[in-house]
Order: structure tokens, then C-alpha cells, then sequence
């Protein structure tokens, strides 16, 4: 097992948690601050998408890696539907993009935990 | 470039049919070079189905293969992949009013209505009949009774006496037969409309010792079923192909994606067998 | 960080994920082999629930750990109550536990992941 | 033998009226050596606060301190941990038809009461009120609009124009604020439920200069709401005691788990302040 993949996974889930906290914050508070917070967060799980797939993937995961990758970037696009239509005031479609990312939100935790156990376990 | 990545969605990850189809995608696959990855619900659940089908879809995946098994749950979340720029493919169960590429697999109502033709002129066109399904949602499901009532409808001698559910697996569907044979002893055929209904259905006829007074017709050729259909407690059983459905679909699927033609509706051979037939 | 504590922490998460998998299969086929799996899975979380407060609490975390260790008890629980209500044929009874033993056990995942990264940030 | 383990779920995390009670809370758990967890939604939102409950319950703590915010949803779960042989305690919104043990907070129906005769008083009974709410489902929402009703229903020249929702936010009680004078102008009085609903008035009352011609009467005394009334943008307001509720809380519940009697209904004070009050 590698320490770096398994922070890098941790970091991954984290910032993921954060992101959907500042999203659904500024959404209710119509903060700026909020707003700003949420791009951080989305701009650190962009810049290290690449990562995820050049450090963790290897034989047996890759698959499942390349899918964890590309929730990420669902996620991402999600979550700027959601601040796209919240901004324009469509109520009806920023909901139904803030349900999706808060589930594919899930569905990366979920997966974060599959890699962490194959990581250990390998 | 990364080889094409497919994900096929099975009713029941350990179900013997679904292995067959399971077997004929990975051999397209390998032959395609295409990753494929098989993944789906333990036991047959329709949420738990679709959330597979969200994670996929989150997943960008370059295609899915899954049954269309409830207008109402897969329409919906099959229309929402597709927007996704991710074609699917219906197998083995239709979703005809979604935006689905194709589907491949039988004809659920024909199937049901041979089925019915082949009890019929099986029994004289006398029976009492007793069906054991695999879900009352599943299309496909209600599509092979339908189509077997409709076969049986003008034929007075023909009685259907009960209807239940097995949630497509053997212990349920013998759990029912037997709750059939208790409350309708009259009762003196069955038709088993999925892969395990049939195989259920024998035990418990084998265990009543009623074997030569009970007609018995089912789906598909699973080595249990083919069993007994040697001995004859299974006197006829719906053939289908899911071995060909899964390496099809795979084929069918790369060429959707580069931009060849697919036709919409692609049925499967089904016919019946007896025990002659083998 | 220890990798021990990691290591106590993903098996936590696979057996409790394994014991949900073995009872659902258990309810649907009624194949006493999975009844054994299951109870193999539920006697693991017994006998390490123990060890997780010795090996994981710590000054920031022991009141989590203390709710984790307790979500695995509780989640034993639930399941005993499902497998003792459908042996005996009380349809609507074990339902209701089955359905408390799965967010139970969803609560266990989460709390996984908060302890993984408390371990790997700490 | 550890520490007792309490859990106090608010309504929404980093309120500021809930930060009140947990300091109070945290106070006692201190002097009375109780560990105390105070986890809460950080949006008000049922589910999520259900969702807390449940986890805190399968954590098995000694207590849980909530608000029964919704007969339909509190009530069930307040019930299940109750069998659990969890104490309970509501604070500030009660559940009374649940298994709660104990109650401690503002009588909500008496609070919306006095807000409604202060109305009266201080309009002469001549006014077009609007409502802001902090929840249409919160019951203790629902009393305090109530009770103000029920206080203002005989007064012929008091007319409640129009009523809004804030989701206990400043912002949206702005927002709903800035709306019913777009499409009421004749409001010339505005009725707050909670905490935060007054502020997110003022501003706008401020904004559109109107604060002579509106009165204006909230809940709680944070500390902006006490600038407002300063500034006389807020003409009153109705006293909590936020921290007292959690400092009490946590000591009834020692008594509670050490056998004690506790009294089942505990209100804490409540009364109208204004101006010349401070
Ligand atoms: O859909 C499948 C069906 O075709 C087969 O007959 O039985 C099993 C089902 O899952
Ligand atoms: O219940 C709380 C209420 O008492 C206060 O007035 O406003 C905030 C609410 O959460």
C-alpha cells in the first residue's frame, strides 16, 4: 500500500464533502463568500483529477478508477448546472442538478471507500 | 486511445441465465477489445438497479446494456443517460418509449403466446392452469403472461386458476407452487414465465408424487431445467438465446458508436422444446 | 498515522458491508449458507468492536469512535431481529429491522470515511 | 464508569440563536461532567435532521436534546429512540404527542400571543400586516402565527395582508420582505417568527427608507435585532432565553437518566420588549 494514494483518495472524499456543504450553503444564504468557497473546492478536484488516475490506477482497479475520475468531473458539472440555473433563477432545474451532484457526491464516497479497501488489501 | 468501456446490468448478479449472457458479452469484448465491466443487484431490486445505471451514467461510461424492466423507474433514468451523450442498449426486456439506440433480445410477447399454444396442444386444450411469475412489474414478465392468456383465451377447456410471483428465484417460486397446490388442488399444469419458476415448480411436483398428473412448461434451458425435462417432470420450456443477446449487444454497441447503422428491434430466436427436441 | 488503525477501520467497513450483502441473500433464497456467512460476518464485528475503541479512540476522536463502536452494536442488533422475525414468519416485523440494519450500516460507512480521514490528517 | 454522552441536535447549525443554546448546554456539561455533542443540519432541512437522530440513537448515547419541529416526522422518531430506552428532552419546539419525557422552551402559542397584543397596542389597532415564518411545517412556527392571529382576530382595523416563508434565514426573510412590499405597498407592519426574520425586515425597511411609516415587531435578542431596536427600525420584540433552555436541558436530563422526577413541561420566560426596555 502507498500512504500518498491513500491521502490522495482521503482528499478526494473530503473535498467532495466540503464542496456539496459550500454549494448547498450558498444556495440557502445566497452568500458570495459561500460561492467562493464552492469554487475552491471544485477547483481543487479539477486540478487533481489527473492525479487520481496517474497515481492510483493499476491492473486490478483500473476500471473502477477510471470511473471514480470521471464522477469527479460529473460531479463538477453537476454542480455548476446547479450555481448556473440557481443565478439565472430557474428553481426547478438548479434542483433537480443539486439532486444529481448530491448523488454522485454518494456515489464517490462509496467509491472512495472500495479503492481505500483495495489499497489496503492488495 | 483507451478501448471502448461498456457496462452490462444484470436482473440478478448470480442468476445461472444471466451468466450465459454475461458470457457471450465478455467474448465480443475480447474479440472487440472492449473493457466491459458486468455489475449489478444481488438479488432482483429495481432501485437498487436503477442507482447502478446513475453510477455508470456518472461514470462515463462509453455504453450500457440493461433491461428496460418498468416504464415508469427505467424510462426516466434511460432518457437521462442517453442526454448524457451515453447510447444504451435494451437486452433481453424492452423499453420501446424510451430513447434507447436498440434492443436486442426475445420477443416477450411471442414467447408467451408459444408457450400458451404449446400447453395448449400439450393438455388437449384441457387444464387448469397455474402461472408462477417473475415479477408482476417486470415488462417482460407481464408481456410472456400476457401473450400466453391471449394464446389460451378462445379455448374453453383451458382454466387459469392462480397467478403469483417469484422474484425470479427457485425458492420462491417453489414456496408458491406449493401455497398453489394446497388452496387449488385442482390444479393441473404450470407455466413458469422466468429461467427459475420451472425449476421451482418440479421440486415441489416431485415432492407430491404428481409428476405424471401435471403438465409443466417454463423458460429457458438452464442445465436444471434440461434435468427435468429428461425425466419428464418438465414436459416443455421456452428456448432463448442470452448467450448471443450478450455478445450481440457488445457488437451492436461499438457500431452505434462509430456511426454505423443498428436496426431499433433485434429479436433473438425463441421456440419451444420438449424432451424430443433434445 | 497507523496502518494498523486503517487496516481495523476498512475491515470494519467490508464486513459490515459483507454482513448486509449475506442477510439480503439469506431473505431472498433462504439458503442457509448464506445465514452462515452472515453470522461468520456479525461474529467478526462482535469480537473486534472492542478492539476498535482500544486500537482507534484517541483525545480528538473518542467520542466518535464511541458512536461507531456502537452503530456496529446496534447494527448486530438489527440484524438479529430481521433474522429472529422472518425465521418466524413475521413478515412486517423484519422489514422494518432489515430496513434499520441497512441505514445503520450506511451510517458505519460514513463514519468510516470521517475516521479514515482523522487518522490520515491528524 | 464514562462520562454521560449527550447529544443536542439544533435546527440549524451555525445560527446564531442555536449557538446560544449550546453554549448554555456546554456550560452545564461542564459543570456537570457530561460530554456533549452538538451536531445539527447546516441548512434547516427535516430530513437531514431526522438522519441525525437515527445516527445518534444507533450511537446509543445517554441523551438526546431535540426539537419535535413536525408532528408527522418528530414525532415517530422521537418514539423509536425512546424504545430504544434513549431519554429524549424537545427543547424549544415541543413534540407533546410523543414519548418525549420532557419539554423546555418558550410556550410558542403564548410568545405569538403577546407579539400580537404588543401589535395592537403599539398601532392603535389600525394595520396591514405581513408575516414572515421561519418554516410552514415547524409547529412551533405554526403557534406563533397562531397565537397572533388568535390575539389580533377581534381588532376590525388589523388586516394580515400576506404570509411568507424564510427557512429561518436572514436572507430569505429579506428576499420575502422585499416581495410583499413590491406587491402589498399598503403593509405597514411586519410580524417576524424567528430569529433571524426581523433582521432580514429591517434591511429592507431600511432600503426602501420606510422606517417611520412601518412597524415592525421580531423574535430573539441577538445582537443585530438589538441594534434594529435601538435604531427603532424594530419596534419590539419577543424574549427567549436560548441559553438557559440549553443549560437547563442538559441538567434535566441527568436527572432524568438518575431517576429524579423532572416535570414534563418545562416553559421557560417569555415577554415583549421594547425600546425603553434596553
Ligand atoms: O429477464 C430474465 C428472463 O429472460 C429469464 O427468463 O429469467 C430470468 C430473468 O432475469
Ligand atoms: O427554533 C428557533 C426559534 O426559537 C428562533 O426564534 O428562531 C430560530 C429557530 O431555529
Amino acid at each position: 500500500y502507498s500512504l500518498r494514494r491513500l491521502l490522495l483518495l482521503n482528499e478526494v472524499s473530503q473535498h467532495t464533502n466540503e464542496a456539496v456543504e459550500q454549494l448547498n450553503a450558498y444556495l440557502a444564504e445566497k452568500d458570495a463568500r459561500y460561492l467562493r468557497e464552492y469554487e475552491q473546492q471544485s477547483r481543487w478536484l479539477q486540478q487533481n483529477r489527473a492525479q487520481v488516475e496517474e497515481f492510483i490506477s493499476n491492473q486490478r482497479n483500473s476500471l473502477l478508477v477510471e470511473n471514480y475520475e470521471h464522477m469527479m468531473e460529473s460531479f463538477l458539472e453537476e454542480g455548476a448546472l446547479t450555481v448556473y440555473h440557481f443565478q439565472a433563477g430557474n428553481i426547478g432545474l438548479y434542483s433537480i442538478h443539486l439532486h444529481e451532484a448530491m448523488k454522485i457526491a454518494s456515489f464517490i464516497q462509496e467509491t472512495t471507500l472500495s479503492l481505500v479497501n483495495e489499497e489496503l488489501t492488495a | 486511445k483507451k478501448a471502448y468501456h461498456f457496462v452490462l446490468v444484470p436482473e440478478e448478479l448470480d442468476n445461472d441465465y444471466w451468466r450465459l449472457v454475461e458470457k457471450g458479452a465478455k467474448a465480443a469484448a475480447k474479440e472487440m477489445g472492449v473493457r466491459l465491466e458486468y455489475i449489478g443487484p444481488r438479488q432482483a431490486n429495481i432501485e437498487e438497479h436503477v442507482k447502478i445505471l446513475e453510477k455508470a451514467a456518472a461514470s462515463k461510461v462509453d455504453g450500457i446494456m440493461t433491461q428496460g424492466l418498468t416504464e415508469q423507474q427505467f424510462t426516466p433514468i434511460i432518457n437521462r443517460i442517453v442526454e448524457k451523450n451515453i447510447p444504451v442498449i435494451t437486452i433481453d426486456t424492452d423499453a420501446p418509449t424510451s430513447r434507447r439506440t436498440a434492443y436486442i433480445g426475445t420477443d416477450n410477447y411471442y414467447a408467451g403466446f408459444i408457450a400458451g399454444r404449446a400447453l395448449v396442444e400439450d393438455t388437449g386444450g384441457n387444464a387448469n392452469v397455474a402461472i408462477i411469475t417473475g415479477s408482476f412489474e417486470a415488462s417482460h414478465q407481464q408481456l410472456r403472461v400476457k401473450g400466453f392468456q391471449d394464446a389460451a383465451k378462445h379455448e374453453k377447456g383451458i382454466h387459469i386458476i392462480a397467478i403469483e410471483e417469484s422474484d425470479i428465484t427457485r425458492v420462491q417460486a417453489a414456496e408458491k407452487a406449493y401455497k398453489i397446490l394446497k388452496e387449488h388442488p385442482e390444479v393441473n399444469a404450470f407455466y413458469g414465465t422466468s429461467a427459475l419458476d420451472a425449476i421451482g415448480i418440479a421440486k415441489v411436483i416431485e415432492q407430491f408424487h404428481r409428476e405424471r398428473e401435471t403438465y409443466v412448461i417454463g423458460f429457458d434451458t438452464l442445465p436444471e431445467t434440461i434435468h427435468y425435462l429428461e425425466k419428464g417432470t418438465i414436459e416443455a420450456t421456452v428456448v432463448q438465446e442470452p448467450y448471443e443477446m450478450g455478445y450481440r449487444a457488445v457488437k451492436m454497441m461499438v457500431d452505434i458508436i462509430e456511426g454505423n447503422h443498428v436496426p431499433s428491434i433485434n429479436n433473438t430466436e425463441t421456440r419451444v422444446i420438449r424432451k424430443q427436441d433434445l
